[in-house]
């Protein structure tokens, strides 16, 4: 899922923005 | 207590635009002319522009859920089923604050729009008739703020998600989270809010439309029309 979901995942790896 | 004043805070800290100022503005509206430029656009490019105020809006709600307590201690598998199915619900609910009842506007691109200026969209004229309907029976229970932080945490935190790899844990976090808006609802006095709430069904109802409309549009156009929408727009919904 996470392959599939690149910048949903890449949105939730980042810190709080 | 402490799990309150998370929601609300996380809430506080990502909304994208303040109800003071979407009630400061909620008589401002598109001049005819404007409507008749929206209109004239063509149904790709209006398409692109609706894609990309979801878009904004669903990275506040990215955001919104990482500051939520528990949220991020989810398996990564079940962050993302529950943004995937969870996001553009919680848009729907947060346009309640968006939307002036009075006049059936919507705040879109800086300023309050009537359905009309949506025609464009071709055959999703229905959708937008029925996300209208929607904020409009929402906007009947004159939810607080703190009212919508809550409701946004719960549609998403939603442990009958199909896909979901841990959903007991899911489920201990919406235990969590139910119990501290019964407390609020109480401490306020407004424990009848949850019996008027709008079936779940339909926000769901509401998305598939949305998804299908979006299916409908890739049929009849080149797959390149895709290319002009927000990639997390298409990771998404396409």
């Amino acid at each position: 899922l996470q392959e599939k979901h690149r910048i949903l995942h890449k949105l939730l790896q980042n810190g709080n923005s | 207590e402490q799990l309150t004043q998370n929601v609300l805070k996380s809430y506080h800290e990502t909304c994208q635009l303040r109800a003071e100022d979407l009630q400061r503005r909620r008589w401002d509206t598109f001049s005819r002319e404007e409507i008749c430029a929206y209109q004239k656009k063509s149904m790709e490019e209006m398409w692109q522009r609706c894609a990309g105020r979801i878009t904004e809006a669903i990275q506040h709600v990215v955001e919104f859920a990482k500051r939520l307590h528990g949220f991020m201690e989810l398996c990564q598998n079940d962050q993302i089923v529950l943004l995937k199915a969870g996001a553009m619900e919680v848009v729907l609910v947060h346009m309640c604050r968006a939307f002036n009842a009075d006049n059936r506007t919507v705040f879109f691109e800086g300023k309050y729009a009537s359905a009309e200026l949506f025609r464009s969209l071709g055959r999703a004229e229905d959708l937008i008739g029925s996300i209208f309907d929607f904020a409009q029976s929402l906007c009947a229970l004159q939810c607080s703020e703190p009212e919508v932080a809550f409701l946004s945490a719960l549609v998403l935190v939603n442990a009958s998600r199909p896909w979901l790899q841990e959903p007991v844990k899911v489920s201990r976090l919406r235990r969590r989270l139910e119990l501290g808006f019964q407390l609020l609802l109480r401490r306020t006095r407004r424990e009848g809010l949850l019996d008027r709430l709008p079936p779940q069904g339909r926000l769901r109802a509401l998305c598939s439309q949305h998804v299908e409309q979006l299916q409908a549009l890739r049929r009849r156009h080149p797959p390149a029309l895709l290319d002009a929408f927000p990639p997390l727009y298409r990771e998404l919904f396409a």
